[in-house]
């Protein structure tokens, strides 16, 4: 985009070419933007890029007349203190913004001297996610206005082979659909989108672009019932876990709803709307409670109940009566779904091979009861006791989100965010189905210490269906091409015990010809795996735990230059007449941070300097008479 | 492959690449006064990445110590070694050492190979160990001296003319046409170059990542720094 106080024919956008890689759901995009200056002024020119959440940026440049500026990944608090009097003076040191439930926003404005041009060149990497039986690769694109050369490429590599693969845009209409082109083959597949500057103008004689939106590849790979995929590539290895056909095992679920006073209208409305289809879906074999809370805590029935037909149609009639009241007392009411599920365990009320769990619908922090954030996450584990996942949906932005995240965390689960909108209700019925049908439960993967480390994890309370489940770690020998893997868990019927071996494969036979695009995907998706990992486990254990695992977090961030929660990327902007060259910092948002940055959007400019290797000035004479170290060798 | 010469002394470098055909064999280290020959053939990548320029590496050395009758041939794969007619083969995959009366032979499992000539030369060979199943590196080496002071003035090669040290005048740093790195003016033997300032890596401690070693970097095939040219140091055989 332009600043708008110029006139917008005065910046012709060149290019907006949008490149992405995905080998083995590993994706890695690259966003290019090039603006000329026509005008006799200069003129401020701003790059602004939405990324998935889940996604870190990896590198950003941006190019003035041939000079190139590069954004370097430094530790977060290293840069803060490098910058301590902009950031003690208050201001928001982001170039990252929240933008929406899925996505963030980069932004950079540069100063363009008459007649000349930039290009800005964003790369992220994220690896994506399988839900309810799919992965989507979402690229958001928002030119503002027509580009001479527009371009969306896609290549997906998946050696498992590509069961489908779809692409649409939310902004394709009739006429643009055409210019999908989508080439599928086993294990490959090539999508572009490249719109001329006409097919791009909302109609023929005005200037508005009809590029406006999100473009979405959704795609799912072969599955057999097997150990899944493994792959082993220069000494790091990747499971990707997901089983065709297994049946789901009947579920424990307790429901945890908040009525208290700040759920008045249409949160609970909404609430109440969406339970009637949750409560439908439950299949007769589950069991199900329902525990309703403000200051005080009551329960629909005071045992897990069977969700056949009748139960379920009285259960309909007990939620469409929900009033608010009052406060928020969450321990107790955690506590006391812990309670009922411990109390069916042992009094056989449920089958043996099923899953428990605790889904708390909340909308803001704990007022009655206990009240103490860190108590409650204290006793909702020691109440649990590793034997049901708890989840946590926080209802708009008001709640204490962090508070939530680690007690899921604590207990096997996760947290989700509810927007505050009219598709509240499709939210919360759709978090349920992600989570409703669990097919495996004390999923433990098993390879042998002789031949691997840094696993990124073996124990997972529970596959659901649609998802998968991935685990990567290194060789402990690069010249290592197979091991030993044993899958064990419990499934409906029968303890579930997978034995087989991972063996490297031939790249050049799976992709001949292919442009390489093997050589660090396996390394630096075990290292986006590992830091998402320790970020989590930076928020529960230990403090030395904790401490541990944000310092191991930070040293793979900065190693393989991502910007995560605990790095900035240090952009340097050009000098200007009116400013002297000047430093942003892009920063990665936790939930918390997108809450207090929606409140005051913006960045500040900072001094700094940048990495170069150290050179002498002036002139010198260099005379060696010692004997120099001298070597040869190649990187 | 990338020539380093570093002065730790001066706290500064000289770096530039030397690129040739593959399989050319190039001497790097002669002493005719102690008998000492290194020459190294170069290799390349298994297949070409259609981005990058080919690049060589050095995959086999031979080294000779005519006075002690000691020749050593380092490849990728093993480390044959005979000493007055005696032979012997290790392999990358062990952990020795082995001391005899002129030469002590150490060898870090996979990583590095350290030899001492008895009064004269310590040097280090690194393994680079690529994945076998990589669809375009392999395996490759580094060659590194250690302590140089022994050889003779009329040391020379790739690496021996500057075993005894060089005498280079940087000037004027001025912005170069890579914004990151900025070029100067050398002089140094009798020539005026331009240069670049740069980075290189010295692999001896962490094989995997190198350490970086910031230098002037003097382009097209260490023209104006080395004798003569490449073409001179081109040699039929690694013994």
């Amino acid at each position: 985009s332009v600043n708008p106080s110029q006139s917008l024919s005065q910046i012709e956008f060149q290019n907006v070419k949008i490149n992405c890689k995905v080998a083995s759901r590993f994706a890695h995009t690259v966003m290019m933007s090039t603006a000329l200056n026509k005008a006799n002024v200069s003129q401020e020119v701003s790059f602004e890029v939405e990324l998935p959440k889940t996604a870190f940026i990896s590198n950003f440049s941006m190019e003035i007349d041939g000079k190139v500026y590069v954004g370097e990944v430094k530790e977060k608090e290293k840069a803060k203190k490098q910058y301590e009097a902009a950031v003690s003076s208050g201001q928001t040191a982001g170039l990252v913004k929240a933008s929406g439930r899925k996505m963030e926003k980069f932004s950079v404005s540069v100063n363009i001297a008459a007649n000349s041009k930039v290009t800005f060149t964003l790369t992220y990497e994220e690896l994506l996610q399988r839900r309810l039986g799919k992965y989507e690769l979402m690229i958001r694109v928002k030119p503002q206005q027509l580009v001479q050369h527009f371009e969306i490429v896609a290549d997906v590599y998946e050696p498992q082979g590509i069961e489908f693969l779809d692409a649409y845009g939310t902004f394709i209409t009739n006429e643009l659909l055409p210019l999908v082109e989508k080439t599928v083959s086993d294990k490959k597949a090539h999508v572009s989108f490249s719109p001329t500057l006409d097919q791009q103008r909302k109609c023929s004689d005005c200037e508005g672009t009809l590029i406006d939106g999100d473009f979405l590849i959704n795609y799912e790979v072969k599955r057999a019932q097997d150990l899944g995929d493994i792959q082993i590539v220069n000494g790091y290895f990747v499971h990707f876990f997901a089983p065709a056909n297994l049946p789901r095992l009947p579920k424990n679920v307790v429901f945890v709803i908040d009525k208290s006073g700040s759920m008045t209208g249409k949160k609970m409305q909404q609430t109440r709307d969406a339970m009637q289809t949750i409560l439908s879906e439950l299949h007769e074999e589950d069991h199900f409670a329902l525990v309703i809370f403000a200051g005080d805590v009551e329960t629909w029935k005071p045992t897990l109940t069977r969700a056949t037909e009748e139960n379920v149609d009285e259960a309909k009639t007990f939620t469409k009566n929900i009033h608010v009241d009052g406060w928020t007392n969450i321990n107790d009411a955690v506590l006391r779904a812990a309670d009922l599920l411990k109390t069916a365990r042992a009094n056989k009320v449920v089958p043996e091979n099923s899953a428990s769990m605790i889904i708390l619908l909340t909308d803001g922090d704990p007022n009655k009861g206990e009240t103490r954030l860190e108590k409650i996450q204290e006793n909702v584990k020691n109440a649990i006791g590793g034997e049901a996942t708890l989840f946590c949906l926080g209802f708009g932005f008001d709640v204490k989100y962090s508070f939530l995240d680690v007690m899921a965390k604590e207990n096997n689960g996760l947290a989700r965010r509810i927007y505050e909108a009219s598709d509240a209700v499709l939210q919360l019925q759709g978090f349920y189905n992600e989570v409703a049908n669990v097919l495996l439960s004390d999923v433990h993967f098993q390879y042998p210490d002789s031949k691997v480390n840094s696993v990124t994890g073996s124990k997972f309370k529970q596959l659901f269906n649609g998802s998968e489940i991935v685990v990567s770690g290194r060789m402990n020998d690069i010249e290592m091409n197979d091991f030993p893997v044993e899958v064990s868990a419990q499934s409906l019927n029968t303890e579930f015990l997978l034995k087989g071996q991972a063996s490297t494969r031939d790249w050049n036979i799976i992709f001949p010809d292919q442009e390489y695009i093997f050589g660090d995907f396996t390394e630096r998706l075990w290292a986006y795996l590992t830091i998402q990992n320790l970020l989590n486990k930076k928020d529960k254990g230990s403090a030395e735990e904790k401490q541990n695992a944000t310092a191991e977090a930070l040293e793979l961030s900065l190693k393989y230059n991502f910007v995560t929660p605990l790095t900035s990327m240090v952009v340097t902007k050009p000098e200007t007449e009116e400013k002297p060259e000047n430093t942003l910092i892009a920063d990665k948002l936790t939930e918390d941070e997108r809450k207090e940055v929606k409140a005051s959007p913006g960045f500040s400019s900072y001094a700094s300097s940048s990495r170069s290797a150290p050179v002498n000035s002036g002139t010198y004479t260099s005379t060696s008479r010692s004997s120099p170290v001298n070597w040869v060798d190649s990187d | 492959p990338h020539f380093i010469i570093e002065f730790p002394d001066q706290k500064d470098a000289i770096c530039f690449n030397i690129n040739d055909k593959p399989g050319t064999i190039f001497n790097l280290v002669k002493d005719p006064l102690t008998g000492i020959i290194v020459n190294g053939q170069t290799i390349r990548d298994k297949k070409i990445d259609p981005k990058n320029m080919m690049n060589t590496y050095f995959g086999r050395f031979g080294i000779i110590h005519a006075k002690l009758g000691i020749r050593l041939m380092v490849t990728t794969q093993d480390i044959l070694v005979s000493e007055r007619g005696k032979q012997a083969k290790f392999y990358w995959s062990d952990n020795t050492t082995v001391k005899g009366p002129n030469m002590d032979l150490h060898i870090t499992k996979d990583r590095s190979l350290t030899v001492t000539l008895r009064n004269s030369m310590k040097f280090v060979i690194v393994l680079h160990k690529v994945w076998k199943k990589h669809p375009y590196h392999q395996d490759y080496l580094g060659f590194y001296t250690l302590d140089s002071h022994l050889f003779s003035q009329r040391v020379h090669g790739l690496l021996g003319q500057f075993f005894h040290g060089i005498t280079f005048e940087v000037s004027d740093v001025f912005k170069g046409e890579n914004t990151d790195k900025p070029d100067a003016h050398m002089f140094v033997k009798g020539h005026n170059l331009t240069v670049t300032r740069g980075w290189q890596k010295d692999y001896r401690k962490n094989v995997k990542e190198g350490e970086d070693v910031p230098c002037w970097f003097i382009h097209n095939n260490g023209t104006g720094i080395i004798d003569g040219d490449i073409g001179d140091y081109i040699v039929s055989g690694l013994f």
